[in-house]
């Protein structure tokens, strides 16, 4: 059975998340359109094409920092343990949320309700195939669990309060914090599929992918460097490799 | 260090 504080909390991560979501949903029209020009040549296009993408991306890291300052405990960490925390999981967020928005009839991720991209796309974007093939695998593969709103809003948590990320400090709070959630999950998914005991192993098994996948991102984010197609702050902040 | 001032700054920014 799931304790009432515990059904609370899940009710209230969702609430968080669809709020978080609309913000960025009303923010839509601000967003450098995606050029409808075919020509893949014409640079000025292409780099409209990449400031989208970019846009779409800052979007997705206030919506992430919005949701984690609402997480109970995570503005009673050290403000440095909360850079060292989002600064890692803003990419591995960024993930869950695109395979959430994964279409496996149309093979494309549709970002804030209308804008939908296949890997094509992606590409057009300026990002590579070495990065965008893992995206869309793990999409896929989160897609055939059919996770709802609540088991996706918990993993999120789970992986924001993750205690070994480089430079975090106070392990122990981190973990504690991290624990609710944990358990949360566990007894979540032992109530919605009680005859599937490898549910929720599979899950956390998703959580390592994404480092794999974090990793393929850094290799993504020095090859943009090489391109001198440059980062916003923001994301250059999080993502670049500052000496 | 003053390093992540925009990501300082999203954090100590309170909309609601």
């Amino acid at each position: 059975q799931l304790a009432p504080e515990q059904l609370e909390m899940i009710e209230k991560l969702v609430a968080m998340q669809k709020q978080c979501n609309k913000r960025s949903f009303l923010d839509r029209p601000k967003v450098t359109p995606w050029p409808q020009s075919q020509d893949p040549q014409n640079r000025e296009v292409r780099q409209q094409r990449f400031a989208h993408f970019t846009e779409l991306a800052i979007m997705s890291v206030q919506e992430i920092v919005d949701f984690a300052k609402q997480l109970p405990g995570f503005l009673e960490l050290t403000r440095e343990d909360q850079i060292a925390l989002l600064k890692t999981s803003t990419i591995e967020i960024m993930l869950l949320e695109s395979s959430r928005r994964y279409d496996p009839a149309i093979e494309s991720i549709t970002f804030l309700k209308d804008f939908s991209y296949n890997k094509e796309d992606f590409a057009k974007a300026g990002l590579q195939f070495e990065f965008i093939n893992p995206i869309f695998e793990f999409s896929k593969g989160m897609n055939d669990l059919h996770l709802d709103e609540a088991e996706y809003a918990l993993l999120i948590a789970i992986n924001i309060f993750s205690a070994d990320r480089p430079n975090v400090q106070d392990h122990d709070l981190v973990e504690r914090l991290q624990q609710p959630y944990v358990d949360a999950l566990h007894s979540y998914i032992r109530i919605k599929r009680p005859n599937d005991q490898l549910m929720f192993p599979r899950m956390l098994m998703k959580l390592v992918s994404l480092r794999t996948l974090s990793s393929v991102h850094s290799e993504q984010v020095f090859a943009l460097r090489l391109q001198d197609k440059k980062l916003p702050p923001l994301l250059s902040e999080i993502w670049d490799v500052h000496e | 260090p003053q390093d992540h001032q925009l990501l300082r700054f999203l954090l100590d920014t309170d909309e609601k």
